[in-house]
């Protein structure tokens, strides 16, 4: 399984 | 200036073990409804969001928006030399470049002055948008420390499922597997050893046991931790900080490849 990044989820401003 | 003055210190002694080995350094947002934080793990798996409003100071006085950027290694080992039963003032200037925490013993007999080295960090907020989540488990804190920390000893990663039942917690590894089963519980004496469940759809996802045992050093926050977990969303670990608003982890999950 592949660990998902934080930032894919939420936005940058 | 920035000053706030907490009764109860050992809430920010709690706050700072909870996330220093998670976050190195990080901004200390302070406006005049309080103090936030937001601070993702140097990996960007995990991110940390803490809110501690102005009412839940003693004395809350913020002229300006201020981002305290601060080392938080630095920052628990000043805390560490406030007594636990110590009230701690926060202070800082508006264009200052340090941070002074005062520590009054209860009975006023010895006040102390720490001075601490600002740093500039260069900090972007990411928006977390509002979710309804398809789970919301609500459990004692101590129940879901001790989980982890088992499952943490068989295997890697835990594959967290919630149905109307309860909420269940499993792992493998090379020695074998295990599955932890907490039902919901209403009808217990105590409303802090109460499990609930509010669900609108069953999910169950996995996630890195490492970042969920990091995440329970806030144990000694809340008697009661809440678990909102939505299909292919990050879970939200949050340990409400009484009066004062709360420490929020957020975990992104582990997908198929």
């Amino acid at each position: 399984m592949a660990q998902k990044g934080i930032t894919s989820f939420f936005q940058a401003p | 200036m920035f000053e706030g003055r907490l009764l109860q210190g050992s809430l920010l002694k709690k706050v700072l073990e909870a996330i220093k080995d998670l976050v190195t350094d990080t901004n200390f947002d302070c406006s005049e409804t309080g103090i936030a934080l937001q601070a993702m793990d140097s990996s960007h798996v995990a991110l940390v969001s803490l809110l501690l409003k102005d009412t839940g100071f003693d004395h809350f006085r913020c002229d300006r928006n201020l981002a305290l950027g601060i080392n938080l290694q630095n920052m628990s080992k000043m805390l560490k030399c406030a007594g636990n039963d110590d009230i701690i003032t926060l202070k800082a200037e508006d264009e200052g470049d340090t941070i002074t925490f005062m520590f009054e013993s209860p009975n006023q007999d010895k006040i102390s002055d720490f001075e601490m080295k600002l740093m500039d960090i260069d900090s972007e907020h990411l928006g977390i948008p509002d979710t309804d989540y398809q789970a919301i488990v609500t459990m004692p804190s101590a129940e879901f420390q001790r989980i982890v920390r088992d499952l943490s000893s068989i295997g890697d990663t835990a594959v967290i499922g919630v149905t109307k039942e309860g909420i269940s917690f499993s792992t493998g590894g090379d020695i074998g597997k295990a599955n932890i089963v907490c039902r919901q519980n209403t009808n217990v004496d105590k409303e802090e050893d109460q499990t609930t469940v509010e669900i609108h759809e069953p999910v169950s996802l996995t996630f890195a046991l490492r970042y969920l045992n990091s995440f329970t050093k806030a144990t000694a926050l809340s008697p009661q931790v809440t678990l909102s977990l939505s299909k292919e969303l990050p879970i939200v670990v949050e340990y409400k900080i009484e009066k004062m608003g709360f420490l929020r982890f957020y975990l992104a999950p582990k997908i198929e490849e």
